[in-house]
């Protein structure tokens, strides 16, 4: 299985049109590889995005430079999985 | 253990594999031989039943189809499926509404639209979204089935990179998960509702994703979806937002009910089930059955003013 270790899902809240196209541009940076679970749309819309590890620093580096909020909305991916899986197994026995 | 027990021993409260749905479906198909049946509309691209659910009271009537699933990594609504097929299953003959719908309306249930995807969730990657047939000239893997139908295909909203989360496909249709209900669509001739159901931002919605064109219809299922939603939230409170999907999100060329609506079923409407904020694809089981009741009370509604307004 893929292991999410130490990815974070970041909430991202812009204030303004400008910042929901800094976002945006994020979308385009291949090399960060980030997962858009929700999709920069309007001002004041939330937007999720999954972010790898070797990553975080960069992203959120990017983020404050450019004034955009954000909170941490899950800080490890794999611990969630990791229950998730572990629940399964629980039902099944 | 899971594909020998019957539906009502079944953990609905807990994620289950491809094969454990499917056994899921045998045993509710096995219990309930003059109300369910089970259709093979297809095969994915990996050669896996595309399954649908049809419960029905007699012959040649009009149905409303929902769909679970389309995105792979979304897992509450494949659960929110098997909890809606047993809903129905036994509040027939009991609950007087859904009865009267059963007596005049056939409902189809397709609980995982996307199998591949949802297996290699299950397997290798549990945040998969897309479906996996492979892209000539790409290494990347899959095309997001919510955006190669053909409403507005390729346009903005959708991505022609193979490597993208929202890739398009290489035409139309390419995908043997969408042309094989495009095809039972087609082929049926008289859906008259048709909800897809995805997570986890919370809306209900309907057409148009590819243009910012209002439907004819827009104030009919502007009210329905307000009816909707306000049936869900009775339950436990929780809040939807509801409108077309340009206006509401995003734009999106290529949707799944922005073709059904150009098809001529005038009820369609795209769900995004819990959650905002907190576990987003990973919400935890113990929130399946709630999100399934409070989805289900927005469904009837949808169901019934299908029933009620049939064109």
């Amino acid at each position: 299985m893929e292991n999410y270790s130490g990815q974070q899902v970041l909430r991202i809240f812009p204030t303004d049109e400008d910042q929901v196209n800094l976002v945006r541009a994020l979308e385009d940076l291949e090399h960060l590889q980030i997962d858009f679970w929700t999709s920069p749309t309007k001002v004041l819309l939330p937007i999720d995005i999954r972010v790898s590890f070797r990553n975080l620093q960069s992203v959120k580096v990017y983020l404050e430079s450019n004034n955009i909020q954000y909170s941490i909305m899950i800080h490890d991916v794999q611990s969630l999985l990791d229950e998730e899986q572990n629940e399964m197994r629980r039902n099944r026995a | 253990t899971e594909n020998a027990r019957s539906t009502d021993s079944f953990n609905y409260a807990t994620y289950h594999t491809f094969d454990e749905i499917n056994a899921f479906i045998d045993n509710l198909v096995n219990e309930n031989p003059n109300l369910v049946s089970k259709i093979q509309i297809g095969s994915s691209y990996e050669g896996r039943p595309l399954n649908v659910l049809k419960f029905s009271t007699g012959p040649n009537r009009p149905a409303f189809w929902i769909d679970t699933g389309i995105h792979s990594r979304e897992w509450v609504t494949q659960a929110s499926g098997i909890w809606f097929a047993k809903k129905i299953a036994t509040d027939y003959g009991k609950d007087a509404s859904l009865t009267n719908t059963l007596n005049n309306i056939d409902i189809l249930l397709e609980i995982v639209t996307n199998p591949d995807g949802y297996v290699y969730t299950h397997k290798s990657d549990r945040m998969w979204r897309k479906t996996r047939s492979p892209n000539s000239g790409s290494l990347c893997v899959g095309t997001d089935p919510n955006r190669n139908w053909d409403a507005g295909f390729g346009g903005p909203g959708s991505s022609s990179n193979p490597c993208t989360e929202t890739y398009r496909g290489r035409a139309a249709h390419s995908e043997p998960e969408v042309k094989a209900i495009v095809d039972f669509v087609k082929s049926h001739g008289n859906i008259k509702g048709f909800v897809s159901i995805h997570s986890y931002s919370q809306m209900l919605l309907f057409p148009y994703g590819y243009t910012t064109a209002r439907t004819p219809d827009h104030n009919e299922l502007n009210t329905v979806s307000r009816n909707a939603v306000n049936a869900l939230a009775s339950l436990y409170g929780t809040s939807y937002t509801y409108g077309s999907i340009i206006a509401t999100i995003y734009q999106a060329s290529g949707g799944t009910i922005d073709w059904t609506y150009n098809q001529g079923i005038k009820y369609s409407y795209s769900f995004e089930l819990r959650d905002t904020g907190r576990y987003g694809f990973a919400l935890p089981a113990n929130q399946i059955i709630p999100t399934a009741e409070e989805t289900w009370l927005a469904l009837t509604k949808l169901i019934e003013h299908t029933r009620d307004n049939l064109y």
